[in-house]
């Protein structure tokens, strides 16, 4: 079968291509995206984040990035975060965080491509792309025309997220990319005042789903106030954790 | 110009048709078509709900729908709720919940178009859209081609969703739609220990939001793992709130 796999440009030498997604929107794959990039970047790899969520680009803001990309030749130069971590997203080249990208599915594909095989990513490791929700336009032109290498899958406790996350994962198989890891995010909550475990969103399913599904269990995340209120202030780089430090892909 | 609003098929009578959209997948746009759905019902309207999520579809699970709609002439015939609330869904269709749909666009959009033309929906007072996330081709199809009334928004604490809420907010009022009013959801937390009220996602700004935008606040709901639980039961009906029941569209 041809492949529609697009070549890398003549700027770019990346490793491994690897693809956050989940299907269901809100359930934090976007935060796992930027904790994976940290969790990467801090064990000396060169990582990158391509923002492919288009219609509800989050990486930027949760990095505090409000500079606009370069050019380099004919190519657009991410923007490097304050550990490193290079990145590229729609919300960094419109006038306002808030404008909305108005586009229809061709164009919406279109500006992936792009991000692709218009951007000088330079030397990296691990690009590391940010799914939209859905199993439309997008993820399959992801699917279709970058070499991902492998998907990571974010999921939440809820069985109605769980019910949206394995068309993801169908699709992914469908597709021949193969499934790296799972990621239950939002999994139970610590009560500040008198440390009390509540399963807000259910029990966790994460370890269940991950074995009826044959995909590696990378983590289990809690809901973390701390977390939301640096995403919030663009300081993301600044939260403490162990998620991902050991993690190989 | 030339209105591109479908108009209602022979066996249609619906006076009202209401959009709840918010950009930012998973703030909880589905939950709060349910509940609006159970609070209009209660008042005594009839309402129906189009799901017009067609990748990420949840009505039918938090309702517990497993029939397949029937046909009526050259229609398709809704599935009714246990309170007599209307249902179509691509997830009614589907030979299994979890089977993705990869479509693209154009095929999305027209799924939309066909829950409004091939549905015999009946006289129905308020029929209520559950938008997917995002300002792609579906949320645009809908503005367009059906007759909208007016959009509830709905967003959460976290200042990244409220960017992204943003962006639906000026697609609506580029196209055109009134905003009606604006609900914030998992506002805070309650600890079932202590009773200890935690702002898990950030301080509630969903006053100082509606009014910078001009629009009414409606409600402010709590993250309650009740709620979870039923939409994920099937049972979102039988979830004790007084929120809706006063609604005015
Ligand atoms: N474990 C967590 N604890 C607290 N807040 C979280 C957590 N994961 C995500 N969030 C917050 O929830 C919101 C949604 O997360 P996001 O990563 O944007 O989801 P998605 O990309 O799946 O739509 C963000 O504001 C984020 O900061
Ligand atoms: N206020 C709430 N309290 C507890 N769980 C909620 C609340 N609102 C939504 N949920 C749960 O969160 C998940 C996401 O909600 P959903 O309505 O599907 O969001 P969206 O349609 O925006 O993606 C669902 O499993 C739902 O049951
Ligand atoms: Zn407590």
């Amino acid at each position: 079968e041809q492949s529609l796999k697009l070549p890398q440009n003549e700027y770019n030498e990346i490793k491994h291509v690897i693809g956050v997604m989940s299907g269901k929107g809100g359930v934090g794959k976007s935060s796992v995206t930027s904790l994976l990039a940290m969790g990467l970047q801090k064990q000396g790899f060169k990582v990158g984040i391509l923002d492919a969520d288009i219609t509800g680009p989050s990486i930027p803001k949760m990095f505090g990035l409000h500079e606009r990309p370069g050019n380099y030749n004919d190519c657009l130069l991410p923007v490097t975060t304050s550990s490193g971590i290079k990145v590229m997203s729609i919300n960094l080249l419109l006038p306002n965080e808030d404008d909305p990208v108005i586009w229809r599915g061709p164009i919406l594909a279109g500006a992936v491509k792009q991000f692709w095989t218009d951007v000088a990513w330079g030397r990296v490791d691990y690009l590391i792309v940010d799914l939209p929700p859905g199993t439309g336009d997008v993820p399959l032109t992801a699917m279709q025309s970058l070499p991902l290498d492998g998907m990571v899958v974010v999921t939440s406790p809820q069985q109605l997220a769980q019910m949206v996350v394995r068309k993801a994962i169908k699709m992914s198989s469908q597709l021949g990319i193969p499934l790296l890891g799972m990621v239950e995010n939002m999994s139970y909550f610590k009560c500040p005042d008198c440390g009390k475990e509540v399963s807000v969103f259910g029990p966790s399913r994460g370890e269940q789903m991950a074995l009826s599904e044959g995909i590696r269990l990378l983590e289990i995340l809690p809901i973390d106030p701390a977390l939301a209120e640096l995403c919030d202030q663009g300081r993301v780089e600044e939260y403490q954790t162990d998620a991902f430090s050991k993690e190989s892909l």
